[in-house]
């Protein structure tokens, strides 16, 4: 429990922080390969040229998925957590010593590919977007729920493999309602751009 | 670190246990919605004319795969984790006492959807069995790589969906082989069938 307030204290500091400077922190969580890395690189793509833009990688181990988000040409930093599942609101305020995170950023946090662990800490963020792939099955919401109640923004994912797998996204969506009442939610494939317009109209809209 | 060793000594008296009644315990791991259960369900249906089977289901909330387990008709128990990430040994140890374990029966442990807790956490188990799904992307091995080095089989499922995602099998299995030589992998879909019938004679050879 101490571990959960002292995080709680340094959290509700990023988050000072982030307003002060009208940064909007968003922190993208899901199961590992649900498509993160792959929607944030079409997303700033797009809107690289409308604001300033920022990323922060957790992972395990490797650099990828920040050397994917350079490659866009947009700032990154990794955190390697080494066996540990979640990022924290320590390494968070430290990251973004080392970014250079404009005034009135979108500032995207991809914590670590898990649906359980990062649930329970907060990084300062303004909402939490859980992404759920369509070949997951759509029984997560209800047996993951702390995730999808923790979140504010649910967006599944990979819809251009929907004729291929047994996913019903109608009771997706209602289950995951259950769970959270207050979830908006989108649908999207990264890869063929299905969807893609009505989650980056969300995203203009944070900063207006 | 205290818990870590807690756990150690409940899963060595598991195991010790396992092993004076010739029970093969397996703990499967992955990512949530890799096909844990689907697969279990293909390969019950198989061996349960073979040879005694039972099923312990770790989730976080809800019966469902317990559920489908005992449709299929062999005996199963569900643990809810709660909040928790991965079942520990104590779990297993109390789980066991409710389950009808027969002598030499495979007992399958489904675990948490998480590729990261648990390969924390020794259950007792004979070996880990680590299940990547071809939709997570290939680099699962090197971004998760304690998980892969704790298992000793890997198993690539819904490979039936191949021709519609961007996975490099034979770059996924190296990578695995680089983060753990000694793994040995299956390849397979629960689905169709196509691998099968690898995977259900090494589980033969475990009890010969
Ligand atoms: N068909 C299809 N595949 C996708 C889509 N988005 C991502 N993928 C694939 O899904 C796999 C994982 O994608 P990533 O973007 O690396 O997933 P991630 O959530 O960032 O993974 P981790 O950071 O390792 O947890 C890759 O093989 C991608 O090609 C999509 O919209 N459609
Ligand atoms: N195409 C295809 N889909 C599969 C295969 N195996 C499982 N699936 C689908 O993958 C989704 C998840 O399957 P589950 O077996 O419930 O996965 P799981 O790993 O047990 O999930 P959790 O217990 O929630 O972590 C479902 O929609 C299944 O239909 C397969 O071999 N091929
Ligand atoms: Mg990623
Ligand atoms: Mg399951």
């Amino acid at each position: 429990q101490a571990i959960l307030s002292k995080n709680d204290q340094l959290a509700g500091q990023n988050r000072r922080q982030f307003q002060a400077r009208g940064v909007i922190a968003l922190n993208l969580v899901s199961s590992p390969g649900s498509g993160k890395t792959t929607l944030l690189e079409q997303t700033l793509k797009i809107l690289k040229t409308e604001m300033p833009l920022a990323v922060i990688e957790g992972d395990q181990q490797t650099m990828h998925d920040a050397e994917r988000i350079e490659a866009v040409g947009v700032p990154a930093i990794q955190i390697n957590t080494g066996s540990g599942c979640h990022l924290d609101a320590d390494m968070i305020s430290r990251a973004v010593q080392q970014l250079p995170v404009a005034e009135r950023s979108l500032l995207f946090i991809e914590n670590v590919g898990n649906l359980v662990c990062p649930a329970l800490f907060d990084l300062g963020e303004e909402c939490k977007v859980v992404i759920l792939s369509v070949t997951e099955g759509e029984d997560k919401p209800q047996k993951y729920p702390y995730m999808f109640q923790a979140a504010q923004i649910a967006v599944i994912t990979k819809t251009d493999l929907l004729p291929y797998v047994d996913f019903d996204i109608s009771r997706a969506k209602s289950l995951a309602l259950h769970v959270n009442p207050d979830l908006r939610i989108f649908e999207l494939s990264a890869k063929t751009g299905l969807g893609m317009a009505a989650w980056l109209d969300w995203l203009r809209s944070l900063r207006a």
